[in-house]
């Protein structure tokens, strides 16, 4: 994929539970292994082959329409949601 | 399945609808009440759950409030416009928020039609989560977090296996003791609604039918979305790559200035210099500035110099497009192509020296293509018939390009069914091959 669509690929991980938001006090990067961790984990979720790489049938996936809560639900997911709902 | 670990501590809940759709097809509040009604009889049908519809007195304090809302809406989870995110839920809790579900506005919400998106599947989705469900990677599941499209007869549809196993490890199963209250809605549900029809039925129109069959006369990239254009109609591709609407629209409510009755436009293409769009019909062409021809057109073919090997001066455009390679304009026609390093002028110009030449030269793909554009990465894509060929950006020179299906790639058509290969390659009419016969 090119710059653009890796991009956009690691924001659509992030904002579905796939990987850790970005910190914005430390503006830690994602690694690649993480990356590609976190890519085989969507595929396997979703049923496709495991490359672990943003092959055509995942970008495919990636601008289906869908549900906009996260696939992968952390703890933190619901802390933010409780402090969310206290504002 | 998965589970969020929230539930309704009560079984007996309340909902509401604190507004509607207003996009096309505008489903009517009777018809998204019932669909909604029948949406909770889905989870309420295989547990203990009971649902009731709020009077509008005491809507506010619904326990599930239903809106239809669009880009931020205060919630954390801001709608993206048509496509992508389409609806979420709030989980279970005592928050005020809790199981409240909210639709993106911008969808074009409808039931058992593929015009739009299916708004009793997304609900029984949504619902889900407002009860408590997360996403499931199981298949068949309506928890599964991409849409998958109507879901049949609202009335007669029951929950795949994994989501009653799913719902019952929240809330227990139906018991088949249980006496439903008097107001159980479940008993008194409205009739479901009729699939939606088309306003203006006079005629049956043949080209919202025929989107998958292809044949597209032009085809062009006019500001980040690809319009199909065909007969009087045109489709439209989002950025995304999602269709706006499995039917067209008519070219001349959109496109103001053509000449009536246009029933067919030989090429499109968005000018670079200027972000104009050029209609070529027949020996003339339209200068668009938006959705509007600009003063002063059409005017003939013959302002663009198109002289052929033979002498003889081009009637007809085939195909034009701008190179994101090389930022050349080129056009197409009968075999030949030529090119132009266009700057802002206006009326009579010419091709850059050395043109026409063959269009052979652009290997793999159709000589005579419907059309081509720029697309994805600075790609030529070239359209012929039900087929497109990608020539990587900067290409000319590509070994095996392979076709792809227009149908199923661009317009969301079914794959064919795979038919028997002819033995012999020479029989020409049953041969089920590409174009160039590879």
């Amino acid at each position: 994929p090119m710059p653009d669509q890796y991009s956009r690929g690691v924001d659509w991980l992030s904002r579905y539970g796939y990987l850790p938001p970005p910190d914005p006090r430390t503006g830690k990067l994602q690694t690649k292994e993480g990356i590609e961790r976190a890519i085989k984990e969507m595929q396997r979720f979703a049923g496709l082959k495991d490359t672990g790489k943003l092959d055509s049938d995942t970008l495919k996936l990636l601008n289906t329409p869908r549900c906009s809560l996260p696939d992968i639900i952390g703890s933190e997911d619901m802390l933010k949601k409780r402090r969310r709902k206290r504002r | 399945y998965a589970t969020t670990g929230l539930r309704w501590k009560k079984s007996d809940l309340t909902w509401s609808i604190q507004n509607y759709p207003s996009l096309p097809p505008l489903l009517q509040p009777n018809n998204v009440r019932t669909i909604m009604a029948y949406a909770f009889k889905a989870w309420s049908d295989v547990t203990n759950l009971k649902f009731h519809a709020t009077s509008s007195s005491e809507q506010d304090r619904a326990d599930i409030k239903i809106s239809f809302a669009r880009s931020l809406h205060d919630d954390g989870y801001p709608f993206d416009g048509k496509g992508g995110t389409l609806a979420h839920a709030f989980f279970p809790g005592e928050a005020d928020i809790a199981g409240d579900t909210h639709f993106d506005d911008e969808e074009s919400w409808t039931y058992l039609d593929d015009s739009g998106t299916d708004l009793f599947a997304v609900a029984v989705h949504e619902f889900g989560h407002a009860l408590g469900l997360s996403h499931s990677s199981s298949h068949p599941s309506i928890m599964r977090p991409y849409y998958q499209g109507p879901v049949g007869d609202i009335a007669s549809y029951t929950l795949p296996e994994d989501d009653r196993y799913a719902i019952q490890s929240l809330y227990g199963r139906k018991s088949s003791l249980s006496t439903p209250s008097p107001n159980h809605p479940t008993t008194h549900l409205p009739k479901p609604p009729s699939p939606p029809r088309p306003k203006v039925p006079s005629q049956p129109d043949p080209s919202a039918q025929n989107r998958c069959e292809g044949g597209f006369e032009a085809v062009a990239n006019i500001r980040g979305e690809v319009f199909f254009f065909k007969g009087q109609y045109f489709w439209r591709i989002q950025r995304t790559g999602s269709l706006v609407s499995f039917h067209p629209a008519l070219i001349k409510n959109f496109w103001i200035g053509l000449p009536p009755g246009t029933n067919k436009i030989d090429a499109v293409y968005e000018r670079k210099t200027d972000s104009r769009i050029i209609f070529f019909i027949g020996s003339q062409y339209w200068v668009f500035k938006d959705t509007v021809a600009v003063s002063g057109y059409p005017r003939p073919l013959s302002d663009w110099g198109l002289i052929s090997h033979d002498g003889s001066e081009v009637k007809r455009v085939d195909a034009a497009f701008v190179w994101a390679h090389n930022g050349k304009t080129y056009i197409f026609s009968g075999g030949e192509f030529w090119r132009f390093s266009e700057g802002l002028e206006s009326g009579r110009r010419r091709p850059d020296a050395g043109y026409p030449r063959n269009s052979s030269l652009w290997k793999g793909a159709p000589s005579n293509p419907d059309d081509i554009i720029t697309w994805s990465d600075g790609d030529a894509y070239f359209f012929k018939d039900n087929s497109y060929w990608i020539l990587k950006s900067g290409g000319l020179d590509q070994d095996n390009v392979i076709h792809k299906s227009t149908a199923v790639d661009w317009m969301m058509c079914p794959k064919p069914t795979p038919t028997t290969r002819p033995t012999n390659p020479r029989h020409r009419g049953e041969c089920n091959c590409g174009l160039n016969g590879a």
